[in-house]
């Protein structure tokens, strides 16, 4: 089973046409090892990224580097799945 | 749960527990509902559509499909919903009544059967399909790029890696290939609504190309009253237009195809996102997300039912 300890899902926002363009290549980049989860639309329209642990770092000094900005949407994938899992299991627990 | 009253609809579901859902619902309304397999899975799982019908033969009909992309859990958990809410407003609600006394309803609820039981027991992650890619390690096609307009066009990958890859051919998935087969020998489906999440869009044809299609007003206008109708509920703010034009280019794509094969009302829509999770969203989102949801595909439904074509 694949997990996602230390996973996290950045929020990225174009400024202008030139953040969106590197923001369109950006699954291109296979070094990063992205998720892109939704992708680019348009200037002010934000852009969420799944980014592995091993990555993150490079993956946040890339961006820094260009000038986007981005927030942190989910700080550990793995942490959200794990509740997930446990709410279904409760939940099934509640039926029987 | 024994029936589908005691079902939990405010909680995500295994795929069986889908697949014994949709057999509740068959036996306990006979009368209105049926089973029908359109195919099968790569994995051999069966393609299960409801059919939501008065009688009648070959009447027009509404399609609407929920999780093709599998990792999107919140649109099957609404399937689940919208099939329990046909058959509890039939009889209450005029609208609805109406509808299903002239139109057939077609819902298929895990359109990705194989990727969703993967996001249960190896990657909750998973949005392709899991049809192996001969000759490279990577599993899977898009199979919102799959379809026969603008294949292979800007707008999908050729990269069988990629989330966005476009498969061999045009319907090469059998996920793809059963929804052809069977709209084509239908021939009389009006309106075609497949549902993804999560970014908040209702949007129409084209995907590949800027050209306005022929209905564009037409489509525009009723989208725009559809998501008006699902904003008053809890207020969720939907963007609406033609995918080109409201998210990004995007080749192979459904309701392209729909449109192309004569189905006039082809829409797409992109469920909400609390801005905390995306397609992650949190059970308790679920029965918001139907509830409103449901009040733009009346809107869709009843416009289809009142303009016939």
């Amino acid at each position: 089973k694949e997990t996602f300890e230390g996973h996290q899902v950045l929020r990225i926002v174009p400024k202008n046409e030139l953040q969106l363009a590197l923001l369109k290549n950006l699954e291109e980049i296979v070094e990063f090892e992205l998720d892109v989860w939704m992708g680019v639309t348009g200037v002010s329209y934000p852009v969420d990224v799944r980014v592995p642990p091993h990555t993150l770092e490079t993956f946040k000094s890339y961006l820094d580097s260009h000038d986007l900005e981005y927030s942190t949407m989910i700080e550990d994938v793995q942490a959200i799945l794990d509740m997930e899992r446990e709410q279904m299991k409760s939940a099934a627990r509640l039926v029987q | 749960p024994r029936n589908t009253d005691s079902f939990d609809y405010a909680n995500y579901h295994t795929l069986s527990e889908i697949y014994s859902f949709q057999d509740m619902l068959v036996a306990e309304n006979p009368n209105l509902v049926s089973k029908i397999v359109i195919g099968q899975s790569y994995e051999g799982r069966p393609l299960n559509v409801l059919k939501f019908s008065t009688g009648g033969s070959n009447r027009p009909a509404i399609w609407i499909d929920t999780g093709i992309h599998s990792r999107e859990w919140v649109t099957q958990a609404s399937g689940l919903w919208f099939a329990k809410k046909i058959v509890t407003d039939y009889g209450k609600d005029s609208a609805l009544t109406a509808i299903l006394n002239n139109m057939d309803i077609f819902l298929e609820i895990a359109t990705n059967p194989d990727g969703y039981y993967f996001t249960h027991t190896s990657n909750r992650m998973w949005r392709k399909t899991r049809k192996p890619n001969p000759g490279n390690s990577c599993y899977g096609v898009d199979p919102n790029r799959n379809w026969d307009a603008g294949f292979g066009l800007p707008g999908a990958s050729t990269n069988p890696c990629s989330e966005t890859y476009h498969g061999p051919s045009a319907h090469s998935e059998s996920e793809v290939k059963s929804i052809v087969d069977f709209v084509k020998s239908h021939g009389n489906i009006k309106t075609f609504i497949s549902i993804h999440s999560y970014s908040q869009m209702l949007l129409y044809p084209c995907g590949y190309t800027t050209t306005p299609v022929k209905d564009q007003a037409e489509l525009h206008s009723l989208a725009e009253k559809a998501i008006t109708d699902l904003a008053s509920l809890y207020g969720t703010r939907y963007r609406y237009g033609s995918i080109i034009n409201v998210i990004y280019q995007a080749s192979g794509s459904t309701v392209d195809w729909t449109y192309e094969q004569g189905i006039k009302y082809s829409y797409t829509f992109e469920l909400r996102d609390t801005g905390s999770y995306g397609f992650l969203l949190p059970a308790k989102q679920i029965i918001p997300t139907a509830e409103e949801t449901w009040l733009a595909l009346m809107a869709l439904m009843d416009h289809t039912y009142k303009n016939p074509y």
